[in-house]
C-alpha cells in the first residue's frame, strides 16, 4: 500500500513542468523516506534527478518499495486538471497496475479522482558519484533563466566563465555576440536575489543552451539556482568532473517557517569543443 | 546544434 498526500499540490504540477519536456517516461521510486525520479533525456545527454522527502507530506505510507513507471506527459496532462490550491493525493496498491490521484478542494466540497495505467519500464540507471564540485554558483533562478532565454537569441551555446568577484554569461553567433556579467553581492537583505561564488580555481566551460533553457523549467520552484561546476581536469582522470549540475531545492511555501522538502537536479557534460 | 558527450560516458552504469 502507498499513499502520499500534498497540501500544496502546485509543488507536484510544477515539477512536472519542469521534466516532462525533458523525459517522457520515467519510474517514481517510493520508499519509506520518501518519492524519487532519475532519467535521461531521449538524447542521452543529460539527466535529470528529482527527489521529495517523505516529510515533505501531509501523509505519508510506503508500506514496502515500490515502482512506479509511467508516462509522464500523461501525468501531466492529468495533474493538470487539479487547481493549484487543491491537495493532491497518490494511492498505489502493492503489484498494481495503475496508481490513483485524488485532487481535493480546499473546502472539501470537492473531490476528483482518476487513474493513470502504470508501465513497465526497462530504463538504464545511472549511478550518480558524490562529488566536490570546484566552483558553485548560487544566483536567482530567474535570472539565470533570463540569461539562458536572451543568449539563445545569439547562440546555441553559452560560456560561463566565473572568476572570484563575478561570473559571465556570454554566446556568439552569426548575428554578433552577448553577453552578461554578474557581480558577487555583499549580504543581502533579500537572499533570494544575491549571487554566490564558491571557488577553488577559475572556470570557462561552454554548455548548450537548449538543455540549460529546459533545466530553466524548474524556476518557478525555487528563487535561487546552483550551478556547481569543475574546471577541466588532465586526461587519465575521471571524466565525471566536468559534469555541471543546476539544482533547484523544493520548499514547501509555509512563508513563516519554509523548508526545503527536495530537490530538481540536472546534470549536462560540457559541450564538446569544436 | 551543439555537439554533447553522453552522460552514460560519464556515470556508472548500474
Amino acid at each position: 500500500m502507498f499513499e502520499a498526500r500534498l497540501i500544496q499540490g502546485s509543488i507536484l504540477k510544477k515539477i512536472l513542468d519542469a521534466i516532462k519536456d525533458l523525459v517522457t517516461d520515467a519510474s517514481w521510486d517510493c520508499s519509506p523516506n520518501g518519492m524519487s525520479l532519475q532519467a535521461m533525456d531521449t538524447s542521452h545527454v543529460s539527466l535529470v534527478s528529482v527527489s521529495l522527502n517523505s516529510d515533505g507530506f501531509d501523509k505519508y505510507r510506503c508500506d514496502r518499495n515500490l515502482t512506479l513507471g509511467m508516462n509522464l506527459i500523461s501525468l501531466s496532462k492529468i495533474i493538470k486538471c487539479a487547481a493549484n490550491d487543491d491537495t493532491i493525493i497518490i494511492k498505489a496498491g502493492d503489484g498494481g497496475d495503475k496508481i490513483t490521484l485524488l485532487f481535493e478542494a480546499q473546502n472539501e466540497s470537492e473531490v476528483a479522482e482518476y487513474e493513470i495505467k502504470l508501465m513497465n519500464l526497462d530504463s538504464e540507471y545511472l549511478g550518480i558519484p558524490d562529488t566536490t564540485y570546484n566552483v558553485t554558483i548560487k544566483m536567482p533562478s530567474n535570472k539565470f533563466q533570463r540569461i539562458c532565454r536572451d543568449l539563445s537569441q545569439i547562440g546555441d551555446a553559452v560560456t560561463i566563465s566565473c572568476a572570484k568577484d563575478g561570473v559571465r554569461f556570454g554566446a556568439a553567433g552569426d548575428l554578433g555576440s552577448g553577453s552578461i556579467r554578474l557581480a558577487q553581492t555583499a549580504t543581502s537583505d533579500k537572499p533570494e536575489d544575491s549571487v554566490t561564488i564558491s571557488m577553488q580555481e577559475a572556470l570557462c566551460q561552454s554548455f548548450a543552451l537548449k538543455y540549460l533553457n529546459h533545466f530553466a523549467k524548474a524556476t518557478p520552484l525555487s528563487a535561487q539556482v546552483t550551478l556547481s561546476m569543475s574546471p577541466d581536469v588532465p586526461l587519465g582522470e575521471p571524466l565525471l568532473f566536468n559534469v555541471c549540475v543546476v539544482e533547484y531545492n523544493i520548499s514547501d511555501n509555509d512563508d513563516e517557517n519554509p523548508s526545503t522538502i527536495g530537490f530538481i537536479r540536472y546534470y549536462l557534460a560540457p559541450k564538446i569543443d569544436d | 546544434e551543439v555537439e554533447q558527450h553522453f552522460l552514460s560516458n560519464y556515470f556508472s552504469t548500474s
